[in-house]
């Protein structure tokens, strides 16, 4: 979707900060 | 062997015994060893005093110890629950705890609602939203003018502000969450699943008699 037409939180979530998985890539 | 942990562990400041975390958390006690594994490897990576600093934490997130973000610097934050600026053991698996497939989804809720109220005032505020949409935009090199920001954040508040004061309150983001369970996805780790097959050596260093518990 555009920006514009999401919302605020699903537009934070997609930050790199809060993508834990990478925790686990060796 | 059994629940005296080896003098190794015991150089790990908030170590505690795998027998006792598992039955508090999601995981097996094999897996809260195989976490231990990683905690091991995140907390030696700068300074190897068996605890977890920032710039640790950010090392294995980002594998960039530069990135400064203020997302991980919140997370950090939520996961060092004593506020002694470092995460022990106990911290790291009561932590992913919550993003644990099977946790209960008020956990993560909560943890949520948390990681968006920066200033722990009990409410997400709009200029704390404006501030991580900002945030984000310096993050990814994302171009939004001004005026596009204002009207994400009137749409976003219009959604989930349903009394309309201005601010989010714990029950509202609750009932937003439930509406756009998409926002959810980031509190559960699939990986924590598999932990044990990721870090298998840590039936090696297991001190527990039966791994299989």
């Amino acid at each position: 979707a555009a920006p514009a037409l999401m919302n605020a939180f699903e537009l934070i979530s997609t930050s790199q900060g809060l993508n834990l998985g990478t925790l686990f890539e060796k | 062997m059994g629940c005296f942990p080896s003098r190794a562990r015991r150089q790990y400041p908030g170590y505690e015994d795998p027998v006792v975390l598992a039955s508090q958390t999601a995981f097996s006690v094999s897996e809260v060893e195989a976490l231990f594994e990683l905690f091991k490897s995140i907390s030696s990576s700068v300074v190897d005093d068996g605890l977890i600093n920032k710039e640790e934490f950010q090392l294995a997130l980002f594998k960039n110890r530069k990135k400064e973000n203020l997302f991980a610097n919140r997370i950090f934050d939520l996961f060092d629950v004593k506020q002694k600026g470092v995460i022990d053991f106990g911290d790291f698996v009561r932590a992913l705890n919550v993003f644990h497939p099977n946790a209960p989804q008020e956990d993560k809720v909560d943890f949520s609602f948390k990681l968006y109220d920066l200033d722990g005032t009990g409410f997400i505020e709009r200029k704390e939203v404006k501030q991580m949409l900002i945030a984000l935009l310096y993050e990814s090199e994302m171009r939004l003018s001004d005026e596009t920001v204002e009207l994400i954040l009137d749409k976003t508040f219009l959604e989930a502000d349903v009394n309309q004061d201005g601010k989010i309150d714990k029950t509202e983001w609750a009932n937003f969450v439930s509406r756009n369970p998409s926002l959810l996805k980031i509190m559960t780790l699939p990986y924590l699943r598999d932990i044990t097959t990721t870090f298998p050596s840590f039936v090696f260093n297991s001190e527990v008699d039966d791994i299989a518990t």
